[in-house]
Formats: C-alpha cells, sequence, structure tokens
C-alpha cells in the first residue's frame, strides 16, 4: 500500500488503455 | 508478446517502434538564463519525457507481464537514468553541447547558473563523449536504455514482489534484451573476439549513467528543498519516492 500511496499518477498511467494515450 | 517468443531482431524491432517522441520545451525562456529559469526549463521538460517514459516501458515486450508492483519499482528506481541516457544519445554528435531538447540546448558554461549543475553536466558530457568514441550504434542505445529499465531494482525487488513468477518473468526479460544486444553488435560485422570487449565497453559505461543519476537526484532534491523550482505531479511524485525509498 505504501507504493500504491507514494506512486497514484504512476499506477494510474501504468493502468490506463494504451501506451499512445498517456503519452 | 512474450519476449523469450521474440527472436533477438524481433525484440530489437518492437524497441524502435517503442521509442517515445523527442519532446519540445516549447516556450523557451529568454537568455541568459538564471538559476530558477534553467531549473524551471530542466524540471518541465523532465515531467513531459517522464510521461512519455510510461508509454515505452508498456510497450517494451513482456513488461505489462510483470505485476504492477514491479512495474513502478523499474520505474521508481531508474527513471532518472532513462532520462540521461536520452539526452546523451541525442548529444551524442554534439561535442561539449547537452541537447535536452531541440529547443533546449545547453552550453556546458551554461551551468554555471546554477549552484552544483556544472558537476553533473561534467558527468554526463563525459560519459556521452566515451559513448561517442565508442561510435555508439542507435539500436545498441535501444537496448542499453531497455537494460536500464530492466536491470534498475533487484533484492528488494524479490522479496517484496507480491507476485513471484514476476521476478522469474523479469530473468527472462533481461535474458531477452542481452541477447538483443548481443545479436546487435554480432550483426556489427566486428571479428567475433572484440565483440565481448564491446559488450563489455558498453556495460561499464552504465554504472556511469547510474553515478550520474544519483548525483542528478541529490541535486534536484536540494534544488526543491531551497525552494528554487517548484515540483510538480509525477516528476514530484517520482522524486519524492527516491526521498522515501533512502529512508
Amino acid at each position: 500500500s505504501s507504493l500504491t500511496e507514494r506512486h497514484k499518477i504512476l499506477h494510474r498511467l501504468l493502468q490506463e488503455g494504451s501506451p499512445s494515450d498517456i503519452s | 508478446i512474450y519476449p523469450n517468443a521474440l527472436s533477438p531482431e524481433q525484440f530489437v524491432i518492437t524497441l524502435i517502434e517503442a521509442e517515445p517522441p523527442n519532446v519540445l520545451l516549447m516556450n523557451r525562456p529568454k537568455k541568459p538564463f538564471t538559476e530558477a529559469s534553467m531549473m524551471m526549463s530542466l524540471t518541465k521538460l523532465a515531467d513531459k519525457e517522464l510521461v512519455h517514459m510510461i508509454g515505452w516501458a508498456k510497450k517494451i515486450p513482456g513488461f505489462v507481464e510483470l505485476s504492477l508492483f514491479d512495474q513502478v519499482r523499474l520505474l521508481e528506481s531508474c527513471w532518472l537514468e532513462i532520462l540521461m541516457v536520452g539526452l546523451m544519445w541525442r548529444s551524442i554528435e554534439h561535442p561539449g553541447k547537452l541537447i535536452f531538447a531541440a529547443d533546449l540546448i545547453l552550453d556546458r558554461d551554461e551551468g554555471k547558473c546554477v549552484e552544483g549543475i556544472l558537476e553533473i553536466f561534467d558527468m554526463l558530457l563525459a560519459t556521452t563523449s566515451r559513448l561517442r568514441d565508442l561510435k555508439l550504434q542507435h539500436k545498441e542505445y535501444l537496448c542499453l536504455k531497455a537494460m536500464i529499465l530492466l536491470n534498475a531494482n533487484m533484492f528488494p525487488l524479490a522479496m517484496g514482489s507480491n507476485d513471484p513468477d514476476s521476478s522469474v518473468k523479469l530473468r527472462h526479460l533481461l535474458n531477452a534484451i542481452t541477447d538483443a544486444l548481443v545479436w546487435v553488435i554480432a550483426k556489427s560485422g566486428l571479428p567475433y573476439r572484440q565483440q565481448s570487449n564491446r559488450l563489455a565497453n558498453l556495460l561499464m559505461l552504465l554504472s556511469h549513467v547510474r553515478h550520474a543519476s544519483n548525483k542528478g537526484m541529490e541535486h534536484l532534491l536540494s534544488m526543491r528543498c531551497k525552494n528554487v523550482v517548484p515540483v510538480y505531479d509525477l516528476l514530484l511524485e517520482m522524486l519524492n519516492a527516491n526521498t522515501l525509498q533512502d529512508h
């Protein structure tokens, strides 16, 4: 949970759709 | 795509297709730089590149098959190394200059306006000069960059990973990227005896990239603590994570 806490944005970007969506 | 299902050539082609676009700063500050305007430019650019870096990582064969925990840990550990090795590649044909972006090209001495950054500029320029001497090839660069990500973290990863076979997948990935780099060097036509020497020379440089990244992280933290530059969003999160990780 501490990792998830530390990386809310990163988690979201990793779980979001296709890589191009992120970019 | 499972990494071991790919041939080294297919792996390299996937890395070529995964390459992120070159990012522009857009609103370039007027010169001469002040400490604040240079740090603001560098951090703004880094924040933009970080978003593309995540898209790039997800396109590396097998990366998204790792546990989310491992994906985060790897990126958390090496994001500045990845930014720096990309900077070195962009700067390789421009001795004495750092091509942060097409609209942010700095001479070494322009770093004088920021306390403590010249030491880091000199490390970056020295490692870039060594890569130039080695005539680093684009496909070698792509393999080294992926290797930095996949090799970014080990022991806590093995212990902390909530998905034990994720570590097995990661070891397969590391073998696949090593095979890809060995294949690229072999394709270069170098005599067999010199191929292992070239591989060793390239891999030795990764420790210098890690050292420059550690120095850069310390410097960025000190700039933030002194309120020289505000840091937001993803860059702030990644920077904080390093602080917490150290503690």
